[in-house]
């Protein structure tokens, strides 16, 4: 069964598109097919990967606002593996484009409609993972990921600040776990940026890890989540990559930060996962 | 005449936030009487200064859609001098409330309409400065600062993804004063979390000054826009003192983050502004 995972969090520069890039390269290193869905305006996921979007070819954003077309016709290849429905800036009227569609709950669910083919068991070219990386908000094109996804992962680091939207966010996931997919859970939190000596990160760990044990017998949705190992440290190279529109393991293999990468790509393909 | 500037950057997690809490309060070191006001519906600003909005206080939301409602039955006093105008959760959904008023103009100034009692030579306590945290979007509640606002100072790590949002930026910035404010200027850029020993960050800045170098004759809101000395150094004391719910100068005046922020505002005191 296909992962979809959402790479969600509304604090903004936490980490999200470095982790949806190089734990989706990580992953295909490993052997698996994977899709990455960029679903940021700022297209930074596709920026990433070397792609540029220009008015010629298609993004997420023409995919979602014309019912004539495909998912197919939409989703590039990057290297073999792995795949990336891109971004662009035009994707950040989408949300007033669709607002006549939201009180029905079609608005909601146009990425998981629009996917369906490609995600069905029919496709011989099934993808192992899809690995979708939100923007700074929960916003509606949040919560089209939400709606897709079957897991949840929130990159953080571990500041104050972030710590502060965890609720906000978990909440947002139980409201759309109610109203449009029963099917989703938090599998677990991925530190990033991580300065493992300084006092502020062990104590926001250690309050992750307090409120996570406390709700192993609650029937919510980050019931069995998990703070993977390992913490993703803080290694300038993981900046720098995106400039040569490249992932870690193109751009620097052997530094800390592709081994941290690599490494957690391993914890989560360990990870078994049942809603 | 106050200096209202629009801390800006739809990039998450650059430094707004840590920008606009410390240099308000080192302006007020300095002897300024600064009203800051918190555009983010993640409240962050209104947390690092300590202040929690319940249901039952007023917050910006209600300031926004609620015409009865004056500024000063909302703006909070954080110590002499030091004034807020606080945010909440509830702030998220003022897009959708504005909807209808968006197409008349109505909806971009809001916020600007609220405070010109505030902001008026009628007002014997009127700040010096104005000091508004964006959210991290080009969204409504950005556009309400910069139709504010008349200086944009830009926050950004020097890092290849915030370098990239730096075009759309200015672009909106650019459109805003063609649109509903002919006194909008772009006063410079901060670099947050700095670090000074990478060679990304060397190749970053060198690139915005090449950049702004080349603007110097051009009829743009960003003629005169500088890169303000100090760069502000990556220092755990800025992470940890939000979670005290304090600025950086009761938390750990002495340390490095502190030292940056007080000699920032001398520079920023120091530029005459001119539209
Ligand atoms: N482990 C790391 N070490 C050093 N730099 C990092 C690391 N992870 C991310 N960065 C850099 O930090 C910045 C923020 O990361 P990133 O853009 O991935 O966060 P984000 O959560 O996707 O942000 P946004 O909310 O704007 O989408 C980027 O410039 C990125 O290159
Ligand atoms: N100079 C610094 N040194 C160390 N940590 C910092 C520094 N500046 C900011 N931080 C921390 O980095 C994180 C991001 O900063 P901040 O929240 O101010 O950015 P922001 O641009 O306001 O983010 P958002 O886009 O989410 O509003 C926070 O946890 C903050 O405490
Ligand atoms: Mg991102
Ligand atoms: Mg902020």
């Amino acid at each position: 069964q296909t992962r979809i995972i959402a790479m969600m969090n509304q604090k903004g520069g936490v980490g999200k598109t470095t982790t949806a890039a190089n734990l989706a390269a990580a992953l295909v290193m490993e052997g698996m097919r994977v899709l990455t869905i960029d679903m940021d305006p700022q297209a930074h996921l596709s920026l990433s990967f070397g792609v540029e979007i220009d008015e010629e070819s298609y993004s997420l954003y023409d995919l979602l606002s014309d019912d004539e077309l495909d998912a197919n016709d939409v989703i590039c290849e990057i290297y073999p593996g792995l795949t990336l429905l891109p971004s662009e800036v035009n994707l950040a009227g989408i949300e007033g484009e669709l607002a006549p569609k939201v009180i029905t709950g079609q608005a909601q669910r146009v990425l998981k409609d629009k996917l369906a083919a490609v995600l069905s068991d029919e496709n011989p070219e099934k993808p192992d993972f899809v690995i979708i990386d939100c923007p700074p908000s929960l916003g509606l094109l949040t919560i089209n990921a939400l709606t897709l996804a079957n897991e949840v992962i929130v990159p953080m680091q571990a500041h104050f600040l972030a710590l502060q939207g965890l609720s906000k966010l978990l909440e947002t996931v139980q409201l759309i776990r109610n109203g449009f997919n029963a099917n989703l859970t938090v599998s677990g939190i991925i530190l990033c940026m991580h300065d493992a000596q300084t006092i502020l990160a062990g104590e926001v760990v250690g309050d992750l890890q307090a409120f996570l044990e406390g709700s192993r017998e609650a029937k919510v949705p980050w019931q069995n989540a998990v703070i993977y190992q390992p913490y993703i440290r803080r290694n300038i190279k993981l900046a720098e990559s995106p400039s040569f529109g490249k992932t870690i393991f193109e751009y620097a293999p052997t530094c800390p930060g592709a081994r941290d990468y690599e490494t957690l790509a391993q914890s989560v393909l360990a990870q078994s996962v049942t809603s």
